[in-house]
């Protein structure tokens, strides 16, 4: 079918044709669109008008370019009684699980994004961008070092005259718990289990930078590109990236406590040591 | 001493480390320091589980006796410890620590070879379970990871995942246990029933 359904507690995610379509949550009413794309921003060479290069310290984007999967991506669908997971992947790079635990209210996904392909010269930022219908006026929130969440403004300051001359760039901050928006009626919160960098640059719409491969040096102090590689005997590849990231949409009002509870459990996960027993006084 | 894991504090916390904005040479000294704090960490955690979970032993536990492993590299489903068969008789102890301050209700997952196990809580009641095949993209990535960073095969692939859910108290732990499931023992994980949408 075209059309899947997963999620057996309150929440149930809509996959179309391959893509997240739908979020529903039968015991808030929350019933929502929501769509889930990648794109890369190539990295700036350095070759333009003002010489800088996107590099360790400065993301300056040349561009935008959209990862769209060939035709329709087939899922592969996991079932059971503890969670469901949804296998995506997006390209031969990008390799997405989506996750349901029964009992929780919020959306897992994970991300194994790499090695980043720079054989057309091109260095690559690549970016998760999550779109709900909240209509977040040009305003969302970011967290402080996992404290206090801070209103942000795009293309705006608070304390000086802000003259845009990055669009995407000059609207980015650092995510190390999460970020989120509001309407009149909604919350939209993702939380990350790792600093990252994100941003809203439309409204509704929460993006996250998971990984960076680029191949010129900023001139900002570290004298070389962020190209790392990683060798298994002569063979080296640029690195995977693999990580997580949770999405939750609540009425407006409810999201703080999740936010908070969540994020302390992303951020101290349970420890599990092994150790091994012979005979039966395993107790 | 306990001086390299004080290092490796600092450095996981440095700007530098943070954000990436460090020359490579130095990321692989950063990577080099942090992974010997967490081998130190690691023998002070399972010392200390030790001596939690012994019973027996006077309130000191100078001389804990049971040895616990982590694994560092579950995200990357490598954990040698639960990659074993289990044979009758066998056990492996499965304790979940809690650092945070309120009762947890989580889901724990972790890579084996055999789909014939049971969990077990610490009361030996049967725990629901279910078992999610390992996909090949992640046996790549860590073949490619524990070739390229510890310099070993992995061996054995894991062919599942085994999942479970465990309750924890606020700063405690549980215990669970897996063995070998006899056949007429009811209370085996569910298999995950799996499928493929079609290519348009």
């Amino acid at each position: 079918a075209s059309v899947i359904e997963v999620g057996q507690g309150n929440l149930k995610l809509v996959f179309n044709e391959g893509k997240m379509s739908h979020y529903l949550n039968s015991r808030n009413s929350v019933n929502t669109t929501i769509h889930q794309s990648y794109i890369y921003y190539p990295g700036d060479d350095g070759s333009g008008a003002d010489y800088q290069a996107s590099g360790a310290y400065v993301f300056r984007p040349n561009g935008t370019f959209p990862i769209q999967p060939s035709g329709q991506v087939p899922l592969t669908v996991m079932r059971g009684p503890i969670l469901e997971e949804v296998h995506q992947q997006i390209n031969p790079w990008i390799y997405q699980i989506t996750r349901l635990y029964r009992g929780r209210e919020h959306a897992e996904i994970e991300f194994i994004v790499g090695p980043i392909p720079v054989d057309d010269e091109v260095g690559k930022e690549v970016v998760t961008q999550i779109t709900s219908n909240v209509r977040s006026e040009k305003t969302f929130y970011t967290d402080s070092n996992g404290r206090d969440f801070i209103k942000r403004i795009r293309d705006y300051r608070s304390d000086w005259d802000l003259e845009v001359n990055q669009p995407v760039a000059g609207n980015y901050y650092p995510i190390n718990l999460g970020i989120y928006m509001t309407d009149n009626t909604t919350e939209f919160s993702v939380l990350v289990d790792r600093s990252v960098g994100g941003s809203s640059i439309l409204d509704g719409q929460i993006e996250l930078m998971l990984h960076r491969r680029l191949l010129h040096d900023d001139g900002r102090g570290v004298a070389e590109a962020l190209n790392e590689t990683v060798c298994a005997h002569e063979d080296c590849t640029g690195l995977i990236t693999a990580g997580k990231f949770y999405v939750r949409i609540d009425p407006l009002g409810d999201g703080a406590k999740w936010r908070r509870s969540q994020g302390q459990e992303v951020y101290s996960p349970l420890l599990i040591a092994f150790s091994e027993q012979n005979g039966a006084d395993w107790t | 001493t306990a001086d390299s894991l004080g290092d490796a504090l600092a450095i996981a916390q440095h700007h530098d480390a943070v954000t990436g904005t460090e020359k490579q040479h130095v990321a692989d000294d950063y990577s080099k320091r942090l992974s010997i704090g967490y081998v130190e960490a690691e023998k002070l955690v399972a010392s200390s589980l030790a001596c939690l979970t012994d019973t027996t032993s006077n309130s000191k536990c100078s001389n804990p006796s049971t040895n616990f492993e982590q694994c560092p590299l579950l995200n990357i489903s490598y954990c040698p410890p639960s990659e074993v068969e289990l044979s009758q008789g066998k056990y492996l102890v499965v304790l979940v620590y809690n650092s945070l301050g309120w009762n947890r209700e989580d889901v724990i997952r972790i890579p084996v070879i055999s789909a014939s196990v049971i969990v077990r809580d610490s009361k030996g009641s049967i725990v629901e379970s279910q078992l999610l095949p390992i996909l090949n993209i992640s046996l790549e990535i860590r073949k490619l990871h524990t070739m390229a960073y510890l310099g070993i095969s992995p061996g054995v692939n894991p062919k599942f995942w085994l999942v479970f859910p465990v309750s924890v108290p606020p700063l405690g732990f549980s215990t669970y246990i897996i063995s070998s499931a006899e056949k007429s023992v009811s209370g085996h994980p569910v298999m995950s029933t799996t499928y493929e949408t079609h290519e348009s």
